[in-house]
């Protein structure tokens, strides 16, 4: 494990579903610098892939980091990167921890 | 007006 991220871990969502089917909350210049996923809908496409949590923290989306980003931002983010036709899945670099990355 | 608050913002996919 890294110094940094120590429990970070990549997750790739497939788009098996037509919604991505979670919610985050926070980014830059907030309480929660990087968006924390609050809920996981059942049905959607994080759901079935059966990896991402409640609680764990998005680092990066598609190799693209979220730090410094702020909520519009992130959320705007991880939109294009399910809506983008040219992939089938979508990167999630996440950790269960919430520590001030 | 007020600060924006950025603290209650959730976005769902």
């Amino acid at each position: 494990p890294g110094l940094l991220e120590p429990t970070s871990i990549l997750v790739r969502v497939a788009k098996s579903a037509s919604t991505l089917g979670i919610a985050i909350e926070g980014g830059a210049n907030t309480r929660q610098p990087l968006p924390r996923i609050v809920t996981i809908q059942r049905g959607g496409s994080a759901h079935n892939c059966g990896q991402l949590r409640v609680g764990q923290v998005i680092l990066e989306v598609n190799g693209v980091s979220l730090r410094g980003r702020e909520h519009r931002e992130a959320a705007r983010l991880i939109a294009e990167a399910f809506k983008n036709k040219d992939k089938d899945h979508v990167d999630f670099l996440v950790t269960d921890f919430n520590v001030a990355l | 007006s007020p600060p924006k608050d950025y603290e209650d913002e959730v976005t769902f996919f």
